[in-house]
């Protein structure tokens, strides 16, 4: 489902952010992305969407080189793919339930299915009681939740998750791994960028560890 | 040398940030604030900073009421007072060595000063060969450091940090606390918001402990 062949990103003044990435995820699969802070986490959650893109190498999504996307092609990518980004990206004019709305609108929902299924997944994230609130009258937490709510309303094929329990506490973690192991198992394929070592050998999944840019580890039911 | 009596802030929509909140944090001190997403760990913070008011109660900050402080002279209290921020605060046209420098430079240190500490100062939090990026250029994790080394460099007597490790690895997560206790140990009273459960194990400093914007938790060299 998602293939890396000797993907390698450089940023300008010769930052190796990824080198010589080589890796197969199969459909349905759950994965963490490890590794210290620096090393390639989110550069690798920004190439699979196309915010970024590879220096050399090959990246296939669903058996569709994006390499050669064309431009207007790539919302319908981003649709496949419900990502929690690292810094939120909520938009700061919108409530609580408009930030979410907006994913199922973008995919023409009808406002009917809109009004029932934003507040139940809100519920799932514990902010059913947040909805017309502003992201700048929210905990970094809670904003850290709305986005999660975002990326997955739409049950996407793909869910990506760059350190979505970064700024919650352990239980409400563990609450939100167990709601994206939910998710897994019901046919989408996770990758879930973190820190979080407890997470990581509690859940048991595949684990792998960047470092430098470099795959270094990539184990089956590993540990951080 | 900071004392809270009764204090309570209400958002607008009724909602208890803090509520009734009372205690004394002594000059030299080091703290632990801990609580659930939602709790009032920020809110607390803002309040020290006047970054927001409380809504009944009183603040004082050294022997100075804060809630009669003039507003030209904030300025003055919060550089008393280092704050690393949740959601970080950079400068974003201005590059790492810049972001920095711009504390030194507000309290009138010399240029030759400013050249020889803040390349120390960054080194300390492992962005020494990072002076020259411009915060979009960097990982969320090295945002964090920048933020964590603007607000110590003056050596202020007080350092609030609001989750200074939420986006960085377990070892580099102790690195930060370890670097804390060290300015802890040169005199600064240190009050540090976290999530991070093994941290505060480990430490074993004083712990608050906040839910629903009440103080349910008060020890001395407490666990999480
Ligand atoms: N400007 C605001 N307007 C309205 N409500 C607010 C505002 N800022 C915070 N809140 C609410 O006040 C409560 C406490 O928020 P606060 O940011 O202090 O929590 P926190 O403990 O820092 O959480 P986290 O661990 O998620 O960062 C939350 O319910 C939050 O939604
Ligand atoms: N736009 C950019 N321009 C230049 N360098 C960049 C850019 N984005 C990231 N980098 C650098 O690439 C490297 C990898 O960054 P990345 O954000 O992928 O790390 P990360 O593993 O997500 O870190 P963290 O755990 O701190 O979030 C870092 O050295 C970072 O400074
Ligand atoms: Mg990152
Ligand atoms: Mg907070």
């Amino acid at each position: 489902m998602i293939r890396l062949r000797r993907v390698t990103k450089v940023y300008k003044g010769n930052i190796y952010a990824l080198e010589d990435v080589t890796l197969d995820i199969e459909k349905g699969e759950f994965a963490f992305l490890v590794g210290p802070s620096g090393s390639g986490k989110s550069t690798f959650v920004k190439l699979l969407i196309k915010e970024e893109e590879p220096t050399s190498g090959q990246i296939y999504i669903a058996d569709t080189n994006i390499n050669e996307l064309r431009k207007w092609k790539i919302p319908y990518l981003r649709r496949k793919i419900g990502t929690v980004f690292q810094d939120y990206k909520l938009i700061p004019h919108k409530t609580v339930f408009q930030n979410v709305a907006f994913a199922l609108e973008v995919t023409g929902k009808s406002r009917h299915v809109i009004d029932q299924q934003v507040p139940e997944v809100l519920k799932l994230v514990g902010l059913g009681h947040k909805l017309d609130a502003f992201p700048d009258e929210l905990s970094g937490g809670e904003q850290q939740r709305v986005s999660i709510a975002r990326a997955f309303i739409n049950r996407p094929p793909i869910l990506l998750a760059d350190e979505p329990t970064g700024n919650v506490d352990p239980s409400l973690a563990l609450g939100i791994v167990k709601l994206l192991e939910k998710i897994n198992s019901a046919g989408t394929t996770v990758i879930m960028a973190t820190h979080d070592k407890e997470i990581v050998n509690t859940f048991r999944k595949r684990v792998i560890a960047l470092e430098n840019g470099r795959v270094i580890r990539d184990q089956d039911r590993g540990v951080y």
